[in-house]
């Protein structure tokens, strides 16, 4: 199992129309000058994984992950007219096209989704690739996919269990984080081994 | 319980000595120890210290590295946790921030050579970790919207 | 009391604006507001929000830049303060780990200018900034010792 | 007021003999490799300034910061002959050689040194340098000197005052907490401002 594409729509620096990842194997550098969006990209993949904690997403509030190109204006339209190819999946295109005819006022905000290559079946669904996405309503409202079919949280919390190496999920080292794990004390290191057996 | 513990645990220790051996080729040591106290204490309550020995230098515990060596013992740990369970990847943000050049280097080794049993993202600002890449993705942004290139590494590495 | 804190928060935001504009070769901004809804409530009880705009980028609070961008906005606040009460000194401990190059440059630029003014002590292990230092003093371990060598930089700067 | 000298004595990684460092105003960089003590040299001089916070000072015990060359062998003897010129001042020399004769148990274990240039009498005492000298005892206790002269904490905090920006000590900005400055929220940078008028 591993990450073979991430796509993101609408997540904090990332514009309201789809940017692709496609991912390999191996050592993958993620580089550029500050401020270019790095971070983002690692906080955009802790949300489609379930990521809830707004210390962890380094925001106030989960409202704030919402694109924003302006202090306070929301540019949605320039965001959203064809640059770059939406390659959102077409359960979602009538979202994008239809915000005028969805009475409710919830429109799709942030969308990102993860396809991880399952060919060694590491992950228990029998498909050779596996797509987890999570979509933010501009109300606050979350909705989960796997594979395309919406499921409520709990369904994916039990495929990351597998993805992620441990509940506190060390696989993911945040920036300025790294030094803390050389600093757990003694029964913090203990029961990280004992959370993993 | 006790039995599937203790197996656990030398396997995370038997890992952590191998990988800081690696590290410093040979020169630095690594281990972790069971404060139990000389057996007198429960295993299934002691908790964990980590000793980490860089060239040259008196064995000191984790906790009272410095900065850039605590980054290099962090790594180790977490790379050794592999042993119990693998995890399909890893995401590390600029881990390299307070490196030298030396542990950046030992750094990207062990990157390197731990990427090929499975995948490693990891944002840095350092070309000399760039370099080691088998694919880059360049992050730059345009207005206050960021934009990805994707740079393949031509193979003959 | 009121008038005491206006005029200390106006030298500070003053400052703020001006230093960030002179890192930035006049391309970025930077300010600081009172929080105090636009006069209805009092300013003594009233925090202070930090703006800050980098070049060619929107307006954000400090909390919601980037890792590299917090850095520049730290400093920037810090030497601010200055303008209440001069700090005999500073002590700077590998601030600039998270900078790219431009922005380790701009850092360069700022601490010089106001080392001129005082006294800055930076550990650093970029030689762009070592570069910029009146005085080094290099730092080497034997045998797990500390040991200290001074350089004095030859005035032709 | 500016930084002058630090001498550093028995302190984390440096021996039990006198090393010193010669500063001026301006620009001073330190710079090294990993583990070489360049942090320990900001942490001594904190802790002549009367830094009692473990957490600040990086160390589990105060006990911790008396200089310890092997896991646990304190190899008291090998640091203190001969290298380095020994430049604590006549008062403590009697303490390094007459370890025997003293009675107690007290045995003078860490001592840092600063002195400040004063030309400018920043600091309210009539002396062109000002010198404040903390030592530790391995029993865990503390003496502070202020030119020479035996003088109790409180005596030290008062002239801190003028020498520390803020009372919380923001001119010392330690490894990996530069980012937090622009993480306060609105109500402690308004208690910043407040501290300082
Ligand atoms: N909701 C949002 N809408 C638009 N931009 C945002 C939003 N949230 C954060 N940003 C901006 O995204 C930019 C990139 O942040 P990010 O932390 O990913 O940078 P980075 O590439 O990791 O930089 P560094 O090297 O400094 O760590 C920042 O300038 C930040 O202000
Ligand atoms: N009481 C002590 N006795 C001897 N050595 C100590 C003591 N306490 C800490 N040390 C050691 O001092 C060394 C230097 O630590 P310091 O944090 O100053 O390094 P540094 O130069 O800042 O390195 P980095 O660039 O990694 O931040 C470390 O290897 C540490 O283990
Ligand atoms: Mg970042
Ligand atoms: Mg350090």
């Amino acid at each position: 199992v591993y990450i073979k594409r991430v796509e993101i729509y609408g997540f904090k620096s990332f514009a309201r129309r789809s940017t692709v990842l496609n991912l390999d194997r191996g050592l993958v550098c993620i580089t550029g000058p500050n401020g270019s969006g790095k971070s983002n990209i690692l906080d955009a993949i802790a949300f489609a994984l379930g990521e809830n904690s707004v210390r962890s997403l380094r925001v106030d509030r989960l409202q704030s992950l919402i694109h924003d190109n302006g202090r306070g204006a929301m540019d949605g339209r320039s965001g959203e007219e064809g640059e770059g190819e939406d390659g959102l999946s077409a359960e979602s295109k009538g979202d994008a096209g239809g915000d005028s005819s969805n009475s409710s006022r919830k429109r799709r905000a942030v969308k990102v989704s993860i396809t991880f290559d399952n060919s060694d079946r590491g992950i228990p669904v029998d498909s050779n690739t596996v797509t987890i996405a999570r979509e933010m309503y501009d109300n606050g409202e979350n909705q989960y996919y796997l594979n395309g079919k919406h499921v409520n949280k709990s369904t994916i919390t039990n495929l990351l269990d597998v993805v992620l190496a441990t509940p506190s999920k060390l696989n993911i080292v945040q920036q300025g984080m790294v030094m803390r794990i050389a600093e757990l004390n003694p029964e913090e290191r203990r029961r990280i081994i004992e959370e993993i057996i | 319980k006790r039995q599937l513990f203790s197996d656990a645990f030398s396997r995370v220790d038997r890992e952590v000595r191998s990988i800081f051996t690696t590290m410093t080729d040979g020169a630095g040591s690594a281990w972790l120890e069971i404060d139990d106290d000389g057996g007198r204490e429960d295993i299934l309550s002691s908790g964990i210290t980590f000793m980490v020995q860089f060239p040259s230098k008196p064995a000191r515990e984790s906790n009272s590295l410095s900065g850039g060596e605590k980054t290099i013992a962090a790594i180790t740990f977490l790379l050794a946790l592999q042993s119990l369970k693998p995890a399909p990847f890893y995401l590390f943000d600029e881990i390299d921030a307070h490196l030298d050049s030396v542990n950046t280097e030992r750094l990207g080794r062990i990157v390197r050579e731990r990427a090929d049993r499975g995948q490693i993202i990891m944002v840095t600002l350092k070309d000399a970790l760039v370099a080691a890449a088998d694919m880059i993705y360049g992050v730059y942004a345009r207005d206050g919207v960021s934009q990805v290139v994707r740079y393949r590494i031509p193979i003959a590495r």
